[in-house]
């Protein structure tokens, strides 16, 4: 059996929203302790990671399950949340569907089609890092914002003690440089000079979800994946973005 | 020139 009561379905919303810019589909492995996920986008460039415990929960009962949902569909779905709602997920296992429930002023209660998407096993690679920052969502945001007026990739750097977010096109180039004693930075944990290139548009996909007030922890380092980390709704993401790297 | 690699390549 599997039964979440979740107190703020726009929380969860959140959630699914950071999943389904990168994923079309995702499976859920729910278990006693909670739900996790793991997958990696359609083009193997990005991965994703959930764990949401079931402390996350304001009700929370569940045995083994493999759950695999359809993102977009069930985006839609979490679209239609309202401030107020608590959200009821409940397997339905004679039906194959995953109840998906509303509960304001009225109940209102959506069932969704589960997919044959096994677990992938997937787990996030454990990956020494030299450079650990923690930034505020919003700052890091509004660097990508200027980043993306120049080209379509940038390249995260730690100098000198300082995180840097560089972008260079064709003719203009942009920059945003964040020392440790600014008020967007919570801590920079730095070990070593480092250079990694992305691109720009699984950045903002990957960071859409966290709210500007939100911590991300960036980890960098030279021509390695960057791994950015946040909460929402008590629940962890994790994602991991491969680097451009000279061929 | 730079090439977007995969990070399948860096599960070890």
């Amino acid at each position: 059996m599997f039964k979440a009561v979740i107190s703020e379905a726009k929380e969860f919303k959140k959630i699914i929203d950071a999943a389904s810019n990168l994923l079309d589909e995702i499976c859920f492995e729910v278990s006693e302790d909670g739900i996790k996920a793991r997958a990696m986008d359609p083009s193997h460039v990005a991965l994703v990671s959930m764990d949401i415990p079931k402390e996350a929960f304001e009700e929370y009962e569940a045995d083994v399950h493999d759950i695999g949902i359809d993102l977009e569909a069930f985006k839609k779905i979490m679209n239609r949340a309202k401030a107020k709602d608590k959200l009821i997920l409940e397997l339905d296992e004679e039906k194959n569907k995953l109840n998906v429930i509303f509960k304001g002023t009225a109940r209102r209660k959506f069932a969704l089609a589960l997919y044959d998407v096994s677990s992938s096993n997937l787990q996030v690679p454990d990956i020494e890092y030299p450079n650990e920052i923690l930034i505020k969502a919003g700052a890091f945001v509004d660097a990508l914002k200027d980043a993306d007026l120049v080209n379509d990739h940038v390249a995260l750097k730690v100098d000198d003690g300082k995180f840097i977010i560089y972008a260079k096109g064709d003719l203009n180039e942009s920059e945003t440089i964040f020392e440790e004693d600014s008020e967007d930075i919570i801590s920079m944990n730095i070990g070593e000079n480092a250079r990694s290139t992305f691109n720009l548009e699984y950045l903002k996909d990957m960071t859409k979800a966290a709210s500007s007030d939100d911590i991300l922890k960036i980890c960098i380092g030279t021509d390695m994946p960057v791994k950015i980390e946040y909460d929402i709704g008590g629940a962890n993401l994790t994602f991991l973005l491969a680097p451009r790297i000279e061929s | 020139k730079k090439k977007q690699v995969k990070i399948s390549d860096f599960f070890k």
